[in-house]
């Protein structure tokens, strides 16, 4: 692990919670991230940026989160839909 | 396309400019070139939706213009909760359209260099004001490609004259507003109305009680974990964002997040997050955990001898006072008693215990201008070291060991967001009580 790797793990989450492929910590929960989590949010985004799948931080991932962008999210309000799915199917 | 889910009511849209690029930074971008450019910008959406965009104008000073949507080049924080962050990274943002009083509002980030088709040196304005103009309708980010809603810069898009939204793009703004049977106008119009300025934004007042414990510092452990700064006190921890914001001003409970700790637990002495496999190590005493995202691993806890730490003076380590991983190196470095083990984690196997490497422990005192019996120490931004004692960080610049100047900084301030203590006078060196303290004329 390089200093550069370590950074990059660092930047990367902060980068996929930024633009909502990560969901934001619950204030009330505050769960953390698991690494499955983790791996599915860059699998997301790859999809999204037209990268090949491969849920890890390669080089063209990388590449893709240094790129000029819209600092909007991509993915907005994935956990009230979530949310919302999941009330729904305790009713049912 | 993807939506927002939010539109206007209307199709009589007014836009105004509130600051343009500075001329240091966008030098071939004078204000009336910027007012055309955006102008364009609106038409290519009305084009193919029966919207009309009408500029209005700001008043003589400059400052008080409204509108639905209102146009602004902003720096770093601008008081919308979304600060820009310098050349590169994000070039601008919308808010979505609704009732709010900042819906429609349309911020570039004035430390870009805009151009008007300019070279791939710079960043074509009118590109980026379609695809943040559709923000402002209502549209979110596409994955299509072509689409102006990528959320990526494209670069320029050439003779913005005869630009054309994809079909993607058209497709989405009549969603929302329908098609266009007639031709737009062209969002000129001679009485510019003036409307007022918007008043200042007012801070929200919170009140904290577990103020006093966040801001004056003594934390137990310090962690970097899945990119979050983790800051344990007692029974309790805070999380600061890489944004540097706190995910709660309360603190949690570390026995209802980090499942599989003794129900007594009231202090952890280090924590760090292993990068080979991201569990995470906590040490407690003569113990140490190995968690699974928020549950312990079975197994656990193991006593501290499987770290295979000797003191010189032949005694085993009975407790770690701080961990981290350096990213200068990737190496793990255990600290306890003024002395240092360092490990290589990456050569770890299943079911193996992980020695210290030769020639350690070594005396703390190598970590120049640091605190010897830290608090606990993680890496964070560019690879950098940052040791945390008492209320006070210092940060070893990457790969630095020996740098001649460390200077203390606030914890509670930088990190916590407490308020900065006020200002007082440099106190007195209690050695030299009457020697002058000033470092510039000595």
């Amino acid at each position: 692990i390089t200093s550069a790797q370590s950074d990059q793990y660092s930047k990367a989450m902060d980068w996929l919670g930024r633009y909502g492929y990560l969901p934001p910590p619950d204030p009330r929960t505050g769960n953390l991230h698991t690494k499955e989590g983790i791996e599915q949010a860059i699998r997301v985004m790859q999809r999204f940026g037209g990268l090949q799948e491969t849920g890890v931080l390669d080089s063209e991932t990388i590449r893709l989160m240094s790129a000029r962008r819209c600092s909007l999210p991509d993915i907005i309000g994935s956990e009230d839909r979530l949310r919302r799915k999941r009330r729904r199917r305790r009713k049912r | 396309y993807a939506l927002s889910g939010l539109k206007w009511h209307k199709t009589d849209l007014t836009w105004s400019v509130h600051s343009y690029p500075s001329p240091s930074q966008s030098p071939n971008l004078p204000d009336i070139l910027v007012d055309n450019i955006l102008r364009s910008a609106f038409k290519a959406w009305s084009n193919v939706a029966p919207l009309n965009f009408r500029h209005v104008a700001t008043d003589s000073g400059g400052t008080a213009a409204g509108g639905d949507i209102r146009v602004s080049f902003n720096r770093l924080f601008h008081d919308d909760g979304y600060p820009f962050d310098g050349q590169g990274g994000t070039l601008a943002h919308a808010f979505f359209p609704g009732s709010a009083e900042v819906a429609g509002d349309t911020h570039f980030d004035d430390q870009e260099v805009w151009s008007y088709g300019g070279d791939s040196s710079s960043t074509d304005l009118f590109a980026v004001a379609v695809h943040e103009f559709g923000h402002a309708l209502g549209l979110s980010h596409s994955s299509s490609d072509p689409s102006i809603m990528k959320p990526y810069y494209q670069g320029g898009v050439g003779d913005i004259v005869n630009f054309q939204l994809a079909v993607d793009d058209k497709l989405a703004i009549q969603q929302l507003y329908g098609v266009r049977d007639t031709a737009p106008s062209d969002g000129g119009d001679p009485h510019l109305p003036r409307l007022p300025s918007p008043p200042p934004p007012r801070p929200t007042q919170l009140s904290d009680p577990s103020f006093n414990e966040r801001c004056q510092g003594g934390f137990d452990a310090v962690a970097n974990i899945r990119g979050e700064v983790f800051f344990f006190k007692g029974a309790q921890f805070w999380r600061t964002k890489r944004d540097g914001s706190l995910v709660s001003n309360r603190p949690a409970q570390i026995q209802n997040f980090w499942m599989g700790l003794p129900p007594q637990t009231n202090k952890i002495d280090a924590v760090y997050e292993r990068k080979s496999d991201s569990h995470i190590i906590f040490f407690i005493e003569s113990q140490y955990w190995v968690f699974k995202d928020t549950e312990a691993m079975s197994g656990y806890p193991r006593p501290l001898s499987d770290w295979g730490m000797m003191r010189r003076n032949g005694q085993p380590v009975d407790k770690v006072e701080a961990a981290f991983i350096w990213a200068h190196n990737g190496k793990t470095y255990l600290f306890s008693g003024g002395e240092f083990w360092r490990f290589d984690e990456s050569q770890k196997r299943q079911g193996v215990h992980i020695q210290p490497e030769s020639g350690y422990p070594r005396d703390n005192s190598l970590w120049a201008g640091v605190p010897s019996h830290m608090d606990d120490i993680i890496s964070w931004g560019e690879g950098d070291a940052y040791f945390f004692k008492d209320n006070f960080y210092w940060v070893l610049k990457n790969g630095g060991l020996n740098q001649e100047v460390v200077t203390p900084q606030s914890t509670a301030v930088d990190w916590l967001r407490c308020p900065a203590p006020p200002a007082e006078p440099t106190p007195v060196d209690p050695r030299f009580p009457k020697q002058c303290n000033c470092e510039l004329n000595r």
